[in-house]
């Protein structure tokens, strides 16, 4: 554990609560991907079966069940609790074409060909791109609540804190997880577009709008 | 490293 691997944790954590808050506190899902937060929920229930046949601290056995905990609870409230808030004629992106590719490459390209490596693999690639359906909600309907580009930047500081972490680790660990890593440059990378409206616009109190 | 003992990362 060092600075960035727990600053990213507890950025990751926050980016979660700020969306269950935010939908809890407005009543309302608005402007929210449902599909993404699906795709969330898959990727950590695929990479946390490993509750069931390891234990590693008790940090780490706590940070999962909270993650998935609210992964679940997100999806419930756009889905069930507050569904006549939620925004699916905007939310059309095709996620069929994220899972089938991202499944096939967790095949091809994993660690160890086991079954829980392998969901593990698909859980890092889905997570690289889960986040997508809600950019493209945003890139739909040009705009997005402040509160909404909090979590988004939470997010997005979350990954790019585990590549400072990863850098660290392969300096004073000699750890190297290369699966790990290209998937989380890939997922840095599609936050910096977001990144730069977010400082040069949020940041100076502006609404984030796109131009039309 | 021993890649059957978990992901220590979440």
């Amino acid at each position: 554990m060092n600075i960035f691997r727990l600053a990213g944790d507890l950025s990751h954590l926050a980016a979660i609560i700020i969306l269950l808050l935010k939908i809890w506190k407005t009543r309302s899902c608005a402007g929210i991907s449902g599909k993404s937060q699906i795709l969330f929920a898959l990727v950590f229930t695929t990479r946390y079966l490993d509750l069931l046949t390891s234990f590693i601290s008790l940090y780490n056995t706590f940070m999962k069940v909270v993650y998935i905990g609210c992964a679940y609870a997100t999806v419930y409230l756009i889905y069930m609790k507050f569904k006549a808030t939620y925004d699916g004629n905007h939310d059309t992106f095709r996620v069929e074409f994220l899972v089938v590719p991202v499944g096939g490459l967790a095949f091809l390209v994993n660690h160890d060909f086991s079954p829980l490596e392998i969901l593990w693999t698909f859980s890092i690639y889905l997570e690289s791109v889960a986040i997508l359906p809600q950019l493209f909600l945003i890139s739909k309907t040009g705009e997005a609540e402040t509160i909404t580009t909090h979590y988004l930047f939470c997010l997005g500081v979350y990954r790019a804190l585990y590549l400072f972490n990863w850098i660290w680790r392969f300096y004073f660990e000699g750890f190297f997880d290369m699966i790990a890593i290209v998937a989380g440059v890939v997922q840095t990378i599609l936050y910096c577009d977001f990144f730069y409206l977010y400082v040069t616009k949020v940041l100076k109190g502006k609404k984030l709008s796109l131009p039309a | 490293t021993d890649k059957t003992t978990g992901h220590d990362e979440l």
